[in-house]
């Protein structure tokens, strides 16, 4: 069965759709093929990842609604890395799903019998809007593991204990194995001062759950999903690209320790 | 009667609280009272104003209760500036509100009363979430006109039509008055080609609607929030606080001329 690892942190802008495109490529990269769940009605993913407005739908919303994950997913301009768009009627779910029986376990139990079946997937990364409501939570409730971007600014490193707290309330309440896969700092800029203070703030506190690997800021990561293409095939040698690679590396020893 | 304006756009990240705090700070500065309502879970504008969390409730969750303005409004650092503040419950409004009567009123029938009597305020500014749930709609049912900030980047340019299209739906459905205020760039690098890119791109497509005022990426702008100051507190020369402060005469101009 593949991990499955929630990419989510409320804090609008932090790098959460970057990070689950180029993270997933670069795994995709090492011969470690992955599916990414695009769960925001934005669908910044499904555009970062090339696949037209006309074959995004059934997507996710379809997925949530029973829809088989064979006729959900399509391929992306990376080979071994597969998606499930997203389509704007994603919108609506929050809603709906707080009316189903189960609210929190709509994806889970979607997801549950088609990875059964699965055995070529190493990893299913989940794209999260930024809110904590119901499309995180049965993100949360579906993931082995939750990532979260850290973006290297003030009021993003004052929201993360809000999201560090909705995952142990679904660890206990809903999902007993979720754990923090790690914080990663995004958009590092080492000039400036802010930067460097979050990012030792944030090794204070947390230590060993910070990543080493930092993401920098860097113009040719922020381009890429103008070309539909992740920034590994934009431009391989930038400093964003050569971060991803990185990270991609420490997951997986992170994994093998745990 | 204060004109009230929602601060809203579905991107992360992209200047919704940054320029709710500073727009209202210049035009307190320029002798027009504000109010600002801080509608995120998140709380970012009230940090951004110095309100401790201690002196958060009731807040915009108690005012949706029913709980009177008076009780819930707070001074801030800056002279002219008073804000109603969020505090975490708020986040569970989104599910609670759509179980009432008039889910898309609430606000502004919260509203209403408080502001009737109110003879010295000028504007009431709302910061909404990063999304289209039922928060942002009362804030949209309950403003005048909607002020979007938008970042120079190729995913918030996705996004535009997306909230542009919410607008369009609200003031159809729910509220006949509200008008678009206008396009806010934010977070410009005339160095960077995509940001130059968005800009000609956005004044193509929406023209006027576009205001001249672009707000430059600052990093006083980004460092202001830590010291629970606007950015013209903290530094009222850089470019970021000098933006802010012409963006509030590009405004009043504008409200002039509706
Ligand atoms: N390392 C980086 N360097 C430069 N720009 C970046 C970097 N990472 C992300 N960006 C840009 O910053 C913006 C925000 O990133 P992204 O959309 O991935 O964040 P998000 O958390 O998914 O946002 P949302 O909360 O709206 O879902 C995007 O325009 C993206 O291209
Ligand atoms: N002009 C600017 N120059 C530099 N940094 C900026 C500028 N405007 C905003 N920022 C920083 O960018 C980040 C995002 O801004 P902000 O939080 O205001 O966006 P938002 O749209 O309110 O985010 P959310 O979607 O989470 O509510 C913040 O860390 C902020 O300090
Ligand atoms: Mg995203
Ligand atoms: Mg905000």
């Amino acid at each position: 069965r593949p991990r499955i690892i929630a990419v989510a942190n409320q804090k609008g802008g932090v790098g959460k759709t970057t990070t689950a495109i180029n993270l997933g490529t670069a795994l995709a990269a090492a011969g470690r093929p992955v599916l990414l769940l695009d769960l925001d009605p934005q669908g910044n993913a499904s555009t970062g990842l090339g696949i037209p407005l006309a074959e995004r739908a059934p997507g996710s919303y379809g997925l949530l609604q029973g829809a088989p994950l064979a006729t959900a997913r399509r391929q992306t301009t990376v080979p071994g890395l597969s998606a499930v768009p997203a389509t704007r009627d994603l919108a609506g779910a929050e809603i709906e799903l707080s009316q189903a029986p189960r609210p929190q376990h709509c994806l889970r139990e979607a997801l549950a019998p088609a990875l059964a079946d699965e055995s070529t997937l190493s990893h299913v990364l989940i794209d999260c809007p930024p809110s904590l409501g119901m499309l995180t939570v049965n993100a949360l409730v579906a993931a082995d593991s939750v990532l979260v971007p850290l973006q290297c600014e003030f009021l993003a490193l004052e929201g993360l204990s809000q999201v560090l707290s909705i995952v142990e309330r679904v660890r206990t309440a809903f999902n007993p194995a979720l754990h923090v896969q790690g914080i990663v700092l995004t958009m590092y800029d080492k000039r400036n001062n802010l930067s460097v203070q979050v990012r030792d703030d944030v090794r204070t506190h947390l230590g060993d759950a910070v990543y080493e690997t930092i993401i920098p800021r860097n113009v040719r990561v922020s381009e890429a999903p103008s070309y539909g293409v992740p920034v590994l095939l934009h431009d391989f040698r930038c400093p964003g690209a050569q971060a991803y690679a990185h990270l991609a590396g420490e997951l997986l020893r992170r994994e093998r320790i745990q």
